[in-house]
């Protein structure tokens, strides 16, 4: 999971896009 | 009533493909045709013109404050190339967010197990925004920062080694991928195919991947047929262009790992990182 922490966040954030 | 239900999964794909990309083909294709009245793209032809083209790039993505600091630690000597290619990373991750989004609103994705959701984004993102690049495209060079602005083949040609090999493998595919002459609602559900591929690595339950699959292939063959009633063998044309698009994507990967590798300042986006870290 840490691997991937960002596509993680992109994935089961539906609403506000993570600060990319 | 089967037929009807493939019809309504294209509908919705393009309706979902319109929500989160900004620039379609039709527009794209409009850009570059001049067919948009006044508004035409400034072209980027050599290092002047780039730099008073820079203004346009990363406008949207970034803090003007943070763009400066980030451009001053980078003119030193080489330093354009750099930041150019720093501009291309920051609309690359924008990039790969939108492609999220489309991926959520493919029927069936958001339930698969969230870590085959995450291999399926890591090995399908470059090969989409690969094929997402293609409408951008003509033989003499391709639009960047949302169609604003057209960058010419032979200029990054002539970008100092390794940059200048960077681009023309993707023209290369490009102008022999537009003949086939796809338009948006066709682009999207290819797209959705290439991100449902069952075979990626280290996928944890493929036989729901695959039954997705399936079913948009379904709507894609059918799609073809009534879109492009005249063109023969479409279909399996464009299964095929998965085979190129692979290699290119591999070969893309190797380059960056030696870039990262040779150029002492080259800072790699944390979330092109992510996706590209044991990747191929």
């Amino acid at each position: 999971k840490e691997k991937h922490k960002i596509l993680h966040q992109l994935l089961q954030n539906s609403t506000s896009p993570v600060d990319l | 009533p089967e037929a009807a239900d493939l019809r309504a999964l294209a509908r919705h794909l393009y309706e979902a493909y319109l929500k989160y990309f900004p620039l379609t083909k039709a527009k794209a294709r409009a850009i570059l045709s001049g067919k948009t009245g006044d508004s035409a793209p400034f072209v980027i032809h050599d290092m002047k013109s780039l730099m008073e083209g820079e203004q346009f790039i990363n406008c949207r993505q970034m803090p003007i404050q943070e763009h400066q600091q980030q451009t001053s630690a980078l003119t030193a000597a080489h330093g354009v190339e750099l930041r150019f290619f720093h501009s291309c990373q920051s609309r690359s991750a924008e990039a790969v967010r939108e492609v999220t989004e489309f991926a959520k609103s493919i029927p069936g994705f958001v339930d698969l197990d969230l870590n085959d959701q995450v291999t399926l984004l890591k090995y399908g993102v470059i090969e989409v925004l690969i094929i997402m690049m293609a409408p951008l495209m003509n033989k003499d060079g391709t639009l960047i920062s949302y169609g604003q602005i057209f960058m010419t083949r032979e200029f990054l040609k002539s970008l100092r080694k390794p940059f200048c090999q960077m681009m023309e493998p993707k023209f290369e595919f490009s102008v022999k991928f537009n003949t086939l002459e796809l338009d948006d609602s066709d682009m999207a559900l290819f797209l959705a195919v290439i991100i449902l591929s069952g075979d990626r690595p280290g996928l944890l339950n493929v036989k729901p991947i695959e039954q997705l699959q399936e079913t948009v292939l379904h709507s894609l063959e059918l799609q073809l047929k009534l879109n492009h009633p005249d063109s023969l063998q479409l279909f399996a044309k464009l299964l095929q262009k998965m085979t190129d698009l692979r290699q290119i994507v591999t070969d893309h990967v190797h380059l960056i790992q030696l870039l990262k590798k040779t150029e002492v300042d080259m800072c790699l986006h944390p979330l092109l990182q992510e996706i590209m870290k044991d990747l191929y």
